[in-house]
């Protein structure tokens, strides 16, 4: 199946 | 030069006990408008964020921004004999070595003060920015009072080994949660109800288009802060991480990520 994307791939480091 | 004060411990000393037993460590985060409180786990699909605003304190001086990473399992354990109804004051100048102070003092005589140092430590991952999305980005928008959510979790666990996975559906007037367990699968359906008399009671379901997405059980039992607010606002997006939002005050609000599993 697709690679679980994680949450950094919508929250960007500050 | 950071100086806070709460004149009851309550509120925090829940916050930091909801949270201790799901993330050893937080970054905090204090500026002009308020505490400010990341933590992930290395799962890398929740994070949590909790805003404490500059008015939910009784006193606010923060001069510059200050960015620690605290032992949050540690502050638990070291709070949790701590009184409610202590006066908690939390203290850090950037000069002093990386030390943030708690100070808790019992209101009425003062004659008993406890000085907790915890010394800051590196954590990966946090802080991220977090973009507010409009709620026209999510498919739906789930609220209902979290004394009826939190049992919904506990039962959803009643399957609960570590894969179980829960998918929550929305519909017109229904929101389903299912747990598939090894040993079987339970369904819970959530009618939507109008209760104008109690206008903390009510399911209310906005839907812009159907939706129905996996999450990993365990992580649904982190959303268990509803002990701190009555009301949790669930929005889903196939697109998005899902938010499980419970606001503590007008002013203070905790919101749990989750990125939902690939079908």
């Amino acid at each position: 199946g697709r690679k679980q994307s994680t949450i950094t791939n919508y929250f960007v480091r500050s | 030069m950071l100086e806070l004060r709460l004149v009851q411990a309550t509120l925090f000393k829940n916050v930091v006990e909801a949270l201790g037993d799901l993330f050893s460590t937080a970054h905090f985060n204090s500026s002009r408008t308020g505490l400010e409180l990341q933590a992930k786990d290395n799962s890398r699909v929740t994070l949590i964020m909790l805003l404490l605003r500059a008015e939910a304190f009784d006193h606010y001086l923060c001069d510059r921004g200050l960015s620690m990473g605290l032992n949050l399992a540690g502050m638990a354990k070291a709070f949790c004999c701590t009184n409610n109804d202590d006066i908690i004051t939390i203290k850090a100048e950037e000069d002093w070595s990386d030390t943030v102070t708690f100070t808790f003092e019992s209101p009425e005589d003062g004659d008993e003060i406890s000085y907790f140092h915890f010394d800051f430590m590196v954590i990966n991952g946090v802080p991220l920015e977090i973009p507010e999305y409009p709620e026209s980005e999510y498919q739906a928008i789930v609220r209902m009072p979290s004394a009826k959510f939190m049992p919904i979790c506990n039962k959803l666990s009643s399957f609960g080994d570590r894969d179980t996975v829960v998918i929550i559906s929305v519909d017109k007037e229904s929101v389903d949660f299912l747990s598939r367990g090894k040993t079987g699968t339970l369904t819970i359906f959530c009618r939507e109800t109008q209760t104008v008399d109690k206008p903390k009671e009510p399911t209310l379901i906005e839907m812009k288009e159907k939706v129905s997405l996996m999450f990993d059980l365990r992580y649904m039992n982190s959303s268990k802060a509803s002990t701190l607010s009555d009301q949790v606002t669930i929005s889903l997006s196939s697109k998005l991480p899902a938010v499980f939002e419970y606001k503590i005050t007008e002013m203070s609000c905790i919101r749990y990520y989750m990125l939902p599993r690939n079908e």
